[in-house]
């Protein structure tokens, strides 16, 4: 049967919603931004919620390590990147700064979660 | 990725997406997923954005990521951005960014400034293929009126091209996808299926549950209804025998 050879094609799919069963790992917790607020403490709640459960700090290494395992790209990541910080438009570069802030990640690491679409276009 | 507009006979408008990340960044042999996709499946969030306590826009995210991917301004249009990979990459335009030439825009910046600033599906749609990038990207729009749904394909600094109406993966639709990644066929084979009497939200979640439009990288699975101004998402998980990508 197709579906248990590459690229394991299924018989399209019915009867899913609502989400159940082994392909749906949970909902989306919601959240609000406010944006009245000063950009830097827009996603203090969010950071809040969220650190202690991830670390966006893993993340970043992880995604600086997959290239260059022997951590050099990492120092890179946490001693350069953050002179980039002030060249990126306002609000965005306030709000990463806020980020930084609310969840102790070094500030080169969520800079680069935050441009790692630009990165690996290629 | 896999983004989907779609009209029901009613003149309906759904706009649906499954976000794939994490290729090649790091494989689980042991349980069989890529590192990245599982440590960025606990950081989705949804986000409502607003002003003067009432919604701007809602979107899809990531904790810790201040741009956009996916989102909906309630009322005017739905917006998600597909990775389009280019040698002319975002790489180059991050090289320019650092030697002084700054006259682009940053992909995910532009698609949260556009869901947050612009008003209508003619304005985002303006702005998304006008401005110049420094990575290339596919947009997918879709509008609040019948027949408003386009993909724009973006080079850095060129709109290569507006089709109006589709479904679009991580391949230009004028070319073959690669054929070790085709999600184009089996997810228009289900759309052709389903029949425009049936589009709703939950058989767009059917087309986006076959294997292998939801594989290994898939994160999260977006359901934006822009009349109602509804968004929903899913976290997915993609069980053996299931696609790498």
């Amino acid at each position: 049967r197709p579906q248990f050879v590459p690229p394991y094609t299924e018989e399209c799919r019915s009867g899913m919603y609502p989400p159940k069963g082994p392909t749906f790992k949970g909902a989306v917790t919601w959240y609000t931004v406010n944006l009245d607020l000063p950009p830097a403490k827009r996603w203090t709640d969010v950071m809040s919620d969220k650190k202690d459960d991830v670390s966006v700090s893993s993340r970043g290494k992880n995604l600086a390590n997959a290239f260059v395992p022997s951590g050099k790209l990492l120092d890179i990541v946490d001693r350069d990147l953050p002179l980039l910080l002030d060249t990126l438009p306002f609000p965005f570069n306030e709000e990463i700064r806020g980020i930084s802030a609310a969840s102790g990640v070094p500030l080169g690491e969520v800079l680069l979660f935050n441009i790692f679409y630009e990165v690996f276009t290629a | 990725c896999t983004s989907v507009v779609a009209e029901d006979s009613n003149g309906h408008l759904f706009h649906a997406r499954n976000l794939d990340f994490g290729l090649f960044m790091g494989w689980d042999v042991r349980n069989k997923s890529w590192l990245m996709t599982e440590k960025l499946r606990p950081l989705v969030v949804n986000v409502d954005f607003q002003r003067n306590n009432k919604t701007v826009f809602k979107s899809t995210s990531f904790a810790g990521y201040v741009g956009m991917l996916t989102g909906i301004h309630p009322h005017a249009f739905t917006l998600t951005m597909n990775e389009r990979f280019s040698l002319d990459g975002g790489y180059i335009g991050i090289m320019e960014w650092i030697l002084g030439k700054r006259d682009g825009m940053w992909m995910s910046f532009l698609t949260r400034s556009v869901l947050e600033n612009a008003t209508s599906y003619e304005e985002a749609k303006q702005k998304l293929s006008q401005t110049k990038l420094l990575a290339p990207a596919y947009f997918i729009l879709g509008g609040n009126q019948t027949g408003q749904g386009c993909v724009i394909t973006r080079s850095r600094v060129l709109s290569l091209d507006i089709w109006e109406w589709s479904l679009t993966t991580n391949y230009d639709h004028w070319k073959e996808p690669l054929f070790l990644d085709d999600r184009r066929t089996p997810a228009m084979k289900c759309m052709n299926q389903t029949t425009r009497a049936n589009i709703s939200p939950k058989t767009l979640y059917d087309v986006l549950s076959t294997k292998p439009v939801l594989n290994k990288l898939t994160t999260y699975t977006t359901l934006m209804d822009v009349s109602e101004g509804r968004l929903e998402s899913y976290i997915r998980d993609c069980p053996d025998p299931c696609m790498p990508w």
